[in-house]
């Protein structure tokens, strides 16, 4: 199974819808401090259904919304979806079948998260149940290295380090 | 749950042992328990990099807290591997020798695994056949464009 | 007590607002108050860099929040200005335009106040007319061999 | 005032007599990961009072004397000396008329530690009230920006922002 591609529209400060795709097994994202680069992170720790608002580096859930510029107004609506090719067939379960996984989330003002897995309606834990034993699930997701992770567990305590280890047995 | 979390704590420490050697070119390092009841005990990291003494985290130095703090999140990531793995930024307290083999692991790796690195490192910015490149040209706005590895050695300045 | 911590609050304020938008090249940067009791209040840094909207430190990128609090560590040395000051490591995060920005700055202090700098970027190392280089050729032993810029470049590799 | 040269014996890494001249008031200190750079703020921090190991990242105070290494034996004393040019008489008091001012601090597993102002022996208290007012005297001094100082400034809660403000007034 592969990542093709990360889309997002209204996603923090990718307010214009944005495809990046990724063809090759070791990609590149560069550009000057304070561009965007950590939200496109922020954004797929969000789709595969991170709901705490500190993790995504903001106070509220609706901060992950653009919230505006000096020369724009304020979506309404943030979406983000992940592209998987499973031509390999390696995501079992309901979806073995398919070549193609889509897995969407969207957060409106107005109506909450609604999330999509190839274009259904599904809930949250259907996408988190998707990912089990992935890596990609639960809390300690060791595939989606933050800016400052690396000195968080610097600092850690032994206690913390049981902890990880814990959630990773 | 006792032997389940030992029998973790020996997987990750084997990871954990070669993932430092590979990022350091020599040496050893283990975690160790505080003290010896399993469901009681908390984890140290005892790093020895290659020609030094045997010490705890905290006495190396910057660069080297960040290369053994890696080998431990790739051997938990080996633990439970992901489909890709997204690394932001891990490369800012390295020197160029130490970002050489930090990128010959993620090679090394990516035959596997599927890697999206962000960095401001030149020389890690010339290891992937691809780069994207991030501006707010129009300010608060991200868009993304395009760039081979001039463009970017040009974006950051 | 509440008078003197009144007027170091508004002489930091001063110095930080100034270096943010040095460092930045525009904007603003101020500490304010949690609450309105002095004797009792926190103190949290609003920054506003330029073209983007007045957040809280932690809304920030990660190399806005490192050149956000290097313009409040300036500040906070202004009101006690020592004869020397000395940097370890803090353009490990910058982009090569802010990092031309951190150097420019200390350059212009270094008139009155005496800079030593730690640093493995590059455009940092061009900036000093004296480097020192250290090296553990033997292993566990620092020497300090005097280096021109050609070879404090080849030295990281 | 200014620093002319940094002077370490047997101070961690640095076993060998070493001195740091400073001849500018722009010095670089390059080097790679592990050589030692760090090493000499500790050294300048332990010279002018430091009296916490953990300041010095050391579990003891005698972690500043070297511990010997794969080819070497520990030794006994750690020594440093700053070496300052006081030609324009900035260092009042007592100093004022030197034009060379010295500062010495040793350490032996033996004995402890010892100060020294232009080589006759001093308190520690004598040591710190040399640089009162100067910005270096006191618990924050932001004359010594060490390694990860940054982060923690920016991870600090409103609380200790204000102690940082209360210090410095
Ligand atoms: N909801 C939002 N709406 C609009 N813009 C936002 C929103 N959330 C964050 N931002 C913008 O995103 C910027 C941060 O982007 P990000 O952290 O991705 O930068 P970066 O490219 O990783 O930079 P660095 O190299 O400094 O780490 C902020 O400066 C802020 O302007
Ligand atoms: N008491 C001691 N005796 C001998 N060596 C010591 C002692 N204390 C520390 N060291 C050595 O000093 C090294 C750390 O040096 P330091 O932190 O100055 O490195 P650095 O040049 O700042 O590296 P980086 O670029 O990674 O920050 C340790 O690896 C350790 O080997
Ligand atoms: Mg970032
Ligand atoms: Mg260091």
């Amino acid at each position: 199974m592969r990542l093709t591609a990360i889309k997002l529209a209204g996603f923090k400060s990718f307010v214009e819808p944005t495809t990046i795709e990724l063809e090759d097994n070791l990609t590149g994202v560069v550009g000057p401090n304070g561009c965007g680069k950590s939200n496109v992170i922020d954004a797929v720790r969000w789709v595969i259904g991170e709901s705490s608002a500190r993790q995504l580096r903001g106070q509220s859930l609706e901060d992950v919304i653009f919230a505006g510029s000096k020369t724009r107004k304020p979506v309404g609506r943030a979406a983000v979806e992940l592209l998987f090719d499973n031509a390999d067939g390696e995501l079992g379960g309901p979806y073995a079948d398919y070549a193609e996984i889509s897995i969407q989330r969207e957060h409106s003002r107005r109506t909450g998260s609604n999330y999509r897995i190839n274009g259904t309606r599904a809930r949250r834990r259907d996408v988190q149940d998707l990912f089990l034993g992935t890596g990609l699930g639960g809390r300690a997701s060791y595939a989606l290295i933050g800016q400052g992770a690396v000195n968080r567990l610097i600092d850690a305590k032994p206690d913390q380090i049981r902890d990880l280890l814990e959630e990773a047995a | 749950t006792r032997t389940r979390l030992k029998s973790t704590f020996e997987q990750v420490n084997e990871h954990f042992a070669a993932f430092f050697s590979e990022l350091f070119g020599g040496g050893q390092a283990t975690l160790e328990r505080t003290e010896s009841d399993w469901l009681a005990a908390g984890m140290q990291v005892i790093a020895c990099p290659p020609g030094k003494p045997r010490v705890a985290l905290a006495m190396l130095s910057g660069g080297e807290k960040t290369l053994t703090a890696l080998a431990l999140l790739f051997a938990l990531f080996e633990l439970n591997p992901a489909p890709f793995c997204m690394l932001d930024e891990v490369d800012a307290p390295l020197d160029d020798t130490n970002v050489e083999r930090f990128c010959a692991l993620v090679e090394r790796m990516a035959v596997r695994v599927q890697f999206v690195v962000i960095t401001h490192n030149k020389i890690t910015m010339e290891r992937p056949r691809r780069l994207h490149g991030v501006t707010m040209a129009e300010s608060g706005v991200s868009r993304l464009v395009s760039v081979d590895l001039d463009d970017a050695l040009a974006m950051t300045d």
